[in-house]
């Protein structure tokens, strides 16, 4: 078991790196054992530095270089032990428009790889998909599911926009 | 791509029968503020097994029961079914379409088939074990997940990866 | 104390029950008293009820109402005992486009009683600003602030905006 | 407006010195992810005298001066002004301009003024009380406080109606 947590921690944290220094254009971060000589019983330390910045604790980071550490977290894990459908709720949120160009650069990776399904109200994420689920409440409080034919959305109001409607 | 439809009754805002076919490998789902695209979400974690009531947001496990808009009564039963590709026999099963489905009435008592066989949590979780969509599986983020990426402890992610060891 | 805490609960309840049904244009919500007959050792419950949806649990309601019933609490306390100065760090980050709209609105009227500071990512808002603070990294790791004298801001990116850059 | 002008050296990302006169009613504060607008915040609650870690998001007190870049070296104080016009006596002072500054040093050792008087954190307190901005005041709300506000005990939100009457 213990090799087997080895292999799987080292090959997610070279994931990691790899996925950071991507999505973040540079800086670097890394995932440390507490105590590298007993490794189950370790804890997993996290250490992310933007580009340009020197290294420091996480909670100093912004918002979104929050999420981008997540995001490379996130597609680390997924690299090491990919899995045929994900499913991401509103991760962008916190991004602003270049962070979010090259999240989805990453997300568009994934999903030549894994079905993957995103939870969106960012345009540039939504314009990327190949496909969309719209959902409205034409009846209040009652969910409506439009489905798109046509690769047309604007802005978080999908009934305007389909032949369906 | 392996989720090919999803059909939802009942299951939160989703009063009405909604029936949707997937398409495409990177899927946006958009729409308004409340209308239902977390829900989505909830219904299929929940139909894969999930039972917590902080990864729902519910406090009861009858609370995923549709319970009524300005315009229509509550709902007796919630149910939801998943239609998956296997034929790459990702799941541990011999045949090319597994559908998983989850039912709940308001008395509490609730019924799950994995291909119109009856089955119980257990077997739905044997059968996703190690694909990344069990019970807490790392492939399905949900909103305001992002943080708590971040914010777990050093055991806690170690355990995280022990777990996609 | 207990007369002053009761009609500072009493103003602060009307002044949200107000603020949510015109933010979310319908339904309701209120402060209730654990405790009426002890208010001193009272807790101070929060209900929110959607337009044209029955009243939920919070944990129930999406990313985006939550945010709308936050605002709506902090419109109210401040209706009640205003400041001099509101400083709101991306309080509108879950919002859809109209669910802005009415926050900016809720905004620019505060605006007219308060020196109101918001720092956004949401084009809307920083549209309906009077005055912007832009702020950019152009040596990596240290923040330059770029003064705005003329009325425009796209995107994220100031510096290719103001005739100061 | 009360907040005329704000000066920052050395705090967290602003290791060059800025001045920022601000105008108008409704102020955007934009820019890209990490670029400083939330540390601009940060930068104004510490001057009114905010101590905790986790709302300046800081683990230690020194950890809020410039700690270097990829370019430049730590610097070895923080200090930030805030310039009030007080021609409405809002604060409990009888003079027209309120200046506060606030100054720490790489030892540890800090230091604090109103209007040049050298003064202690309890006087900040003092100033500032009743006004929505001394230190956990309702007027200033930072970035992921929102769900916070939602999330609040019973009895923590009744400690706010306490402190607003
Ligand atoms: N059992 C239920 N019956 C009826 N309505 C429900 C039920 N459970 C949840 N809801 C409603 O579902 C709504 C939340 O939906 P959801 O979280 O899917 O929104 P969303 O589309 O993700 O929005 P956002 O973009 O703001 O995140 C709430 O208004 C809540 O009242
Ligand atoms: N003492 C310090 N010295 C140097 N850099 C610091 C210091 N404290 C914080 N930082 C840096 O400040 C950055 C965060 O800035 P800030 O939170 O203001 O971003 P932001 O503009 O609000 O971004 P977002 O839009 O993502 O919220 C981090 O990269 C962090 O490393
Ligand atoms: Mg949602
Ligand atoms: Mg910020």
């Amino acid at each position: 078991a213990r090799e087997q947590f080895v292999s799987a921690f080292e090959a997610i944290r070279g994931a990691f790196q790899e996925r950071y220094a991507r999505l973040m254009e540079g800086g670097q971060a890394d995932l440390i054992l507490t105590l590298p000589n007993d490794p189950l019983s370790s804890g997993v330390l996290l250490e992310a530095q933007p580009p340009g910045k020197r290294r420091q604790r996480l909670e100093l980071l912004s918002g979104g270089e929050r999420a981008m550490t997540a995001a490379a977290l996130l597609f680390a894990f997924l690299d090491v032990k990919p899995s045929p459908l994900c499913v991401l709720d509103e991760v962008d949120a916190a991004l602003d428009g270049r962070n979010v160009e090259r999240f989805v650069d990453h997300l568009k990776e994934l999903a030549s790889s894994s079905q993957t399904l995103v939870i969106t109200h960012n345009p540039i994420t939504s314009a990327n998909a190949d496909h969309w689920i719209g959902i409205t409440m034409s009846e209040p409080g009652v969910s409506r599911v439009i489905p798109y034919t046509i690769q047309h959305v604007e802005g978080d109001i999908p009934s305007a926009l389909t032949d369906q409607a | 791509s392996v989720l090919k439809r999803i059909r939802l009754h009942g299951f939160k805002t989703f009063a009405q029968r909604a029936e949707i076919n997937l398409q495409g490998d990177l899927i946006a789902v958009v729409g308004p503020n409340g209308c239902g695209k977390s829900n989505l979400v909830d219904a299929i974690v929940w139909a894969l097994g999930e039972n917590s009531a902080r990864a729902l947001r519910a406090g009861t496990a009858t609370e995923v029961i549709f319970s009524g808009s300005s315009g229509q009564k509550p709902l007796g039963m919630a149910e939801v079914s998943l239609w998956f590709d296997n034929e790459t026999r990702w799941l541990p099963l011999d045949v090319d379409e597994v559908q998983i489905t989850r039912r709940l009435y308001r008395s509490g008592e609730w019924e799950c088939w994995i291909n119109k066989t009856p089955a119980r949590l257990r077997d739905l979780a044997d059968l996703l074990a190690g694909t990344g969509l069990g019970r807490g599986g790392y492939a399905i983020i949900g909103q305001g997940d992002v943080e708590g990426f971040l914010n777990a402890t050093p055991e806690e992610r170690r355990q995280w990866i022990e777990e996609a060891a």
